[in-house]
């Protein structure tokens, strides 16, 4: 563990949290792409089903039981409790078109063709792309709440640092795992443009359609 | 690849 590492893990769980909060708090989920939260449920099980088979440290298994349980809580409050405010007309996003392609490139790109490790990898590729619908679906609606805001820069924060912590274990340790490392520079380079408008425009954010 | 398949990363 390293510093990088733990600032990105805490950063991830920050976003989780707000989020989680944001839609509990103000019993809406207006601005919120479920489809997105559909996928990041969607990556935490495939990515954590290791969870069954291996003990790796107690913080390692208390996050990814955090990480499940608010993912399926948060798909909970936006699907079935607070699905009266969800905004179904602007998130659109054909995931369809991500899952696909993702899971495809699981089973041609991996590091070891047994059942959890394909999953581990579809978990990584789908991240990389799992914000495109809420990304997609704040450039429709042309503006997001500022806790949104919060929400996608702690999201993006989070693999940003984790780029440094593959730096600093393949500088100290020789370790890198150049799958997790591509999808991670995609994933973060597709919060870039976010992170412009986050920093130059402060409160409201207006992504260009 | 053993190192790669054990993933201690979250």
């Amino acid at each position: 563990m390293n510093i990088f590492r733990l600032a990105g893990d805490l950063s991830h769980l920050a976003a989780i949290i707000i989020l989680l909060l944001k839609i509990w708090k103000t019993r809406s989920c207006a601005g919120i792409s479920g489809k997105s939260q559909i996928l990041f449920a969607l990556v935490f099980t495939t990515r954590y089903l290791d969870l069954l088979t291996s003990f790796i440290s107690l913080y390692n298994t208390c996050m990814k039981i955090i990480y499940i349980g608010c993912a399926y809580a948060t798909v909970h409050l936006i699907y079935m409790k607070f699905k009266a405010t969800y905004d179904g007309n602007h998130d659109t996003f054909r995931i369809e078109f991500l899952i696909v392609p993702v899971g495809g490139l699981s089973f041609l790109v991996n590091h070891d063709f047994s059942p959890l490790e394909i999953l581990w990898t579809f978990s990584i590729y789908l991240e990389s792309v799992a914000i495109l619908p809420q990304l997609f679906l704040i450039s429709k609606t042309g503006e997001a709440e500022t806790i949104t805001t919060h929400y996608l820069f702690c999201l993006g924060v989070y693999r940003a640092l984790y780029l440094f912590n593959w730096i600093w274990r393949f500088y100290f340790e020789g370790f890198f795992d150049m799958i997790a490392i591509v999808a991670g520079v995609v994933q973060t380079i597709l919060y870039c443009d976010f992170f412009y408008l986050y920093v130059t425009k402060g409160e409201k954010v207006a992504i260009p359609s | 690849a053993d190192e790669a398949s054990t993933h201690d990363e979250l």
